[in-house]
């Protein structure tokens, strides 16, 4: 799903 | 990691530092402002609610760390240190950053990736980072004499933003499931923020003249 994609920026 | 986003994080970081190297060495916060300082403490701290939660990397959990402490430090700093806050120009920082907090918590509640309650923090992070310059900003226009770090470190924190502009745009043709709509929307109204200021900021650079914004 797109709300999985990891935040990965600061 | 793209090197854009490394260039990005690196300028952010520096912007830190020669905040800090002021507030710290000079014992000064001249023409910074604290309504600004507050809303990046705040930032980082509605953003980084997943520190203890998801590991991404060492490098990550260390950067979030160094910028939760350094905005919380300086805001201190700014308040209590009892050199450095008599240097604090209360009189001309007098942006209601108050009224900036509840449109963005608003609006997070409205357009978010996923309505949890870390997904909501998120988007209001975004959100208020890119507003949070103003205060800032209005300041700067009312300093006289602006001094090189102050404007040194807003020039760096505009190009972290232009950075992050550059790294979106490698990694969406890079990772093509790297779309995050709210931070580019964001971003791209936080790096315009910082238009006028770097017009004039490369001016005085190129002229080799004192920085002054207009009021």
């Amino acid at each position: 799903a797109a709300g999985d994609i990891v935040k990965d920026e600061l | 990691m793209n090197a854009f986003r490394l260039a990005g994080d690196m300028t952010h970081l520096l912007s830190v530092v020669v905040l800090l190297l002021k507030i710290h060495t000079i014992k000064s916060c001249a023409g910074i402002s604290l309504k600004t300082q507050e809303l990046y403490a705040l930032v980082f701290a509605a953003r980084y609610l997943d520190l203890f939660i998801h590991f991404i990397s060492l490098y990550n959990t260390v950067m979030k760390l160094v910028f939760l402490a350094s905005s919380f430090s300086i805001v201190w700093y700014m308040r209590r240190h009892k050199i450095v806050r008599r240097t604090y120009d209360k009189d001309h920082d007098t942006f209601r950053h108050h009224f900036l907090v509840l449109p963005c918590l608003a609006l997070a509640l409205l357009i978010n990736e996923r309505f949890t309650f870390r997904e909501v923090m998120w988007a209001f992070s975004i959100y208020l980072e890119a507003v949070a310059i103003l205060p800032q900003l209005v300041l700067l226009q009312r300093t006289r004499n602006i001094d090189n770090l102050t404007g040194q470190y807003v020039f760096f924190l505009g190009a972290y933003r232009v950075l992050y502009i550059l790294n979106w745009i490698y990694r969406y043709f890079t990772e093509p499931h790297f779309v995050h709509w709210i931070s580019w929307v964001a971003g791209i109204v936080q790096t315009l923020l910082y238009a006028d200021f770097f017009y004039y900021y490369i001016m005085s650079w190129k002229n080799n003249v004192k920085l002054e914004l207009p009021a």
